[in-house]
């Protein structure tokens, strides 16, 4: 989780397609 | 079952199209807006760690739009988080390749490049022909197979979730999750394509992928021996996390 983790906040993050 | 098959189908093609840069549209637009030959030679005439430094944001900022994707397909959410991040570092350079294949203009050879068509030899300064030259061939072939953008969604989204990778931890749920999304891309071929053998013909692509993916990690350690300054600083910090050695 350490060694990855931005993809972790990416997966934890809600995004909208807006936002894309 | 018709129903489960029609619905995780959706699901995928929904998730496909509202987590893709540019819409089909979009891309019908620019496919004939190529670099000038003045832009051309301003890119060749880069230094090879700007060039590097300018396609590591481009690959990073797809692979984000990538994450969206996957976070979108019923399903993935629920497996566990090591594997979802397995998945995804294993998968998402993959995904990229594939989903170039819309960005990409078979008739003269050119992809789309920070707002407009070029050919290989705007990549020249990079130092990897070799590695340029088999992603445009496999963008080439994929674009022969003439995909819908339903195909694209499910092929991107099958090779996503796959059980060959190393390291995961529940193989059997990514696996029930795979034969589903295999089922509706089978289902979906058989529909749009006369050629019986196309999606046999679409699957024998996945090992060139993982082959360019390894490529560009050769590739990548390679520049890094030279440039380690340019990569630490400058290169963005997603793409260190998943390709860095």
């Amino acid at each position: 989780k350490e060694k990855h983790k931005i993809l972790h906040r990416l997966l934890q993050n809600s995004t909208s397609p807006v936002e894309l | 079952n018709c129903g489960i098959m029609h619905r995780i189908a959706q699901n995928i093609i929904k998730s496909h199209l509202e987590t893709c840069q540019y819409t089909t549209e979009e891309l019908q637009q620019l496919a004939w807006q190529t670099h000038s030959y003045e832009e051309v030679k301003m890119y060749q005439s880069k230094p090879r760690d700007v060039l590097w430094q300018q396609c590591a944001i481009q690959i990073t900022h797809a692979i984000q739009y990538v994450v969206e994707f996957a976070k979108r397909i019923s399903g993935f959410m629920e497996l566990c988080q090591n594997d979802q991040i397995l998945l995804l570092k294993s998968g998402c350079l993959e995904v990229v390749l594939v989903r170039m294949c819309r960005a990409f203009n078979p008739l003269n050879n050119t992809v789309l490049f920070e707002g407009k068509y070029g050919g290989m030899q705007m990549f020249k300064s990079l130092g990897c022909d070799d590695l340029v030259s088999a992603v445009f061939d496999f963008a080439k072939s994929l674009c022969s197979l003439q995909l819908t953008e339903e195909e694209i969604a499910l092929f991107s989204a099958a090779v996503l979730i796959s059980t060959d990778r190393p390291w995961l931890m529940e193989p059997r749920k990514v696996q029930k999750l795979q034969e589903k999304i295999y089922f509706a891309l089978q289902h979906i071929m058989q529909k749009n394509h006369m050629d019986e053998d196309a999606l046999a013909k679409l699957i024998s692509r996945i090992p060139t992928l993982s082959a360019l993916c390894t490529l560009h990690t050769e590739e990548l350690q390679a520049f890094q021996q030279l440039h380690p300054e340019t990569v630490n600083v400058l290169f963005p910090p997603l793409y260190k996390e998943l390709f860095n050695p």
